[in-house]
C-alpha cells in the first residue's frame, strides 16, 4: 500500500489495485472531503469505486466526471487520478474551488470500466470496451459508450459483436453502465456530467445519436469555447468544440445524450491530447502537463456551472 | 499479453466523399484486421488506423492507387508498448 497520497507517482500508469489503493491513502489523507463510495460491481466482479468531494450537506447539486469507459485510453484515467489529487490539496487553499465544494459536489470515477482497464494491463494493451460475453458471439464485449439508452443502436453504433463499437444486446446490458445510470437517478441531483476520454483534442456536448441541435445549443457552445480557451492557455493545446455530431460522427448510445436527456444540462465529453502523435500510447511524461491543461477546461466547466443553477 | 510487433498507425488524409468510402469499405473487411483509432466519418478529419504487418502492403497499395495521402504515425507498435512496460516497471521500482 501507497503511505501516503503524496508518495505516489502522478506522472505514471498504474494498475487498477494501484489506483484502487491509492484512492484509499487519499480518503486517510483528507477525511473531512474525500470519502469513496462503491457503486457496484463490474462483469468481472471487480468493485466500482466513486470518490465523493463534499464539505457536508445533504444530497447537494453535484458535478459527475468519470473517465477511462474505453479501456485502452490511459491517459484518461491518470488524468482523472491527477485531478483528484489536485481537488482535495486545492480545497482551502484555492478560493473558486474551496467556494464551489462549500455549495457542491464533486463525483469522481476515475475507472468507469475496470474490466476492461485490468485487460489492458494483462492481456491487450489495445482493448476498448467492457468484458461480457454475447451469448450469440465468440466475441467479447460491448462499447460502453454505445450501450447508453440515447437513440440506442442507432447510426454510428455497430450491431457486430466483434466490432470494437457493439452497441450490445440492450440498453444499459453492460453492468458498468448501468451502475452509472442507476446512481446518477438516484442521486437526482446532479447538475453537470462530463467524460473524460482520448485523444484528438475535442470537447463535445450532445447530441451524438442524432444531428440537431439541443436547446441549450448555444449556452453549451459558449461554456465548451471558454473551457477551450482556458485549456489552451496553458501549453497552447488546440481544442475542437461542437457537438458530437458536428465535431467528429454520429454515435448513438452515447453517456452525454443520455444525461442531457435525463435533465443534466451541462452535459460534456473531453477528448484529452495527443499533441507527439502517440494516439493511445501517450507516454507518461506527458500526463502531467495533460492534466494540467484539462484542469483549467474542467474547471472552467465547473465555475460556470456554479455561477448558473438551475 | 497480446504483442503488436510490426503493426504500423496510419494517419490518412480524407479529402473527399470517395476516400470516405473506401475507407468505410476497408473497415468493413474483417480478414485485415484494422483498428481504427479515429474511424473514417467526414471529409476533412484525418483517420487514424493500426494496420497489422499481414495487411500493410494491402492497405498502403490501396492508398496509394486511390491517390489518398497518408504519413505512418507510428511506425512499431510494439516498439512504444515495449518502452511504456519498461517505464511502468522503473515505477514500480
Amino acid at each position: 500500500l501507497e503511505r501516503s497520497a503524496k508518495s505516489f507517482n502522478l506522472g505514471a500508469y498504474h494498475t487498477l489495485d494501484t489506483i484502487y489503493n491509492w484512492m484509499d491513502t487519499l480518503k486517510a489523507q483528507y477525511p473531512n472531503l474525500v470519502s469513496k463510495i462503491q457503486i457496484g460491481w463490474t462483469y468481472e466482479h471487480r468493485e466500482m469505486y466513486v470518490l465523493k468531494f463534499s464539505t457536508g450537506g445533504l444530497n447537494r447539486p453535484a458535478i459527475w466526471i468519470d473517465s477511462g469507459i474505453h479501456a485502452r485510453e490511459w491517459v484518461s484515467t491518470a488524468t482523472a487520478i491527477w485531478t483528484a489529487n489536485k481537488i482535495a490539496t486545492l480545497y482551502g487553499n484555492d478560493a473558486s474551488l474551496t467556494t464551489l465544494l462549500n455549495r457542491m459536489d464533486i463525483f469522481l470515477l476515475i475507472t468507469a470500466n475496470p474490466d476492461g482497464y485490468v485487460f489492458t494491463h494483462t492481456s491487450n494493451r489495445m482493448w476498448r470496451k467492457t468484458r461480457s460475453r454475447n451469448s450469440a458471439s465468440s466475441c467479447i464485449g460491448v462499447d460502453p459508450n454505445r450501450n447508453w439508452d440515447a437513440g440506442f443502436a442507432g447510426p454510428g453504433a455497430s450491431t457486430n459483436p466483434c466490432s470494437d463499437s457493439y452497441h450490445g444486446p440492450y440498453a444499459h446490458s453492460e453492468v458498468e453502465v448501468k451502475n452509472i445510470v442507476d446512481f446518477v437517478k438516484s442521486h437526482g441531483n446532479i447538475k453537470s456530467f462530463i467524460s473524460i476520454h482520448s485523444y484528438s483534442q475535442l470537447l463535445l456536448y450532445p447530441y451524438g445519436y442524432k444531428c440537431t441541435n439541443t436547446k441549450d445549443y448555444k449556452e453549451l457552445d459558449s461554456i465548451g469555447k471558454s473551457a477551450a480557451s482556458a485549456l489552451q492557455s496553458l501549453y497552447g493545446t488546440k481544442y475542437q468544440v461542437g457537438s458530437i455530431c458536428a465535431a467528429i460522427y454520429q454515435a448513438s448510445g452515447g453517456s452525454i445524450d443520455w444525461t442531457y436527456d435525463n435533465g443534466i444540462k451541462y452535459s460534456f465529453a473531453f477528448e484529452l491530447r495527443d499533441t507527439g502523435r502517440y494516439g493511445f500510447l501517450l507516454p507518461a511524461n506527458q500526463i502531467i502537463p495533460t492534466a494540467e491543461e484539462t484542469w483549467l477546461g474542467l474547471k472552467s466547466i465547473m465555475e460556470y456551472v456554479y455561477d448558473h443553477p438551475y | 499479453q497480446k504483442l503488436f510487433l510490426g503493426n504500423q498507425v496510419l494517419r490518412i488524409k480524407v479529402d473527399d466523399d470517395e476516400h470516405l468510402n473506401i475507407l468505410k469499405s476497408l473497415e468493413n473487411q474483417q480478414h485485415l484486421e484494422l483498428d481504427f483509432w479515429v474511424p473514417p466519418s467526414k471529409t476533412g478529419l484525418s483517420v487514424d488506423v493500426r494496420v497489422p504487418p499481414a495487411s500493410l502492403q494491402v492497405i498502403k497499395h490501396s492508398l496509394e492507387a486511390n491517390n489518398m495521402q497518408y504519413s505512418v504515425m507510428i511506425e512499431d507498435v510494439q516498439a512504444i508498448l515495449d518502452e511504456e512496460q519498461e517505464q511502468m516497471k522503473e515505477n514500480r521500482r
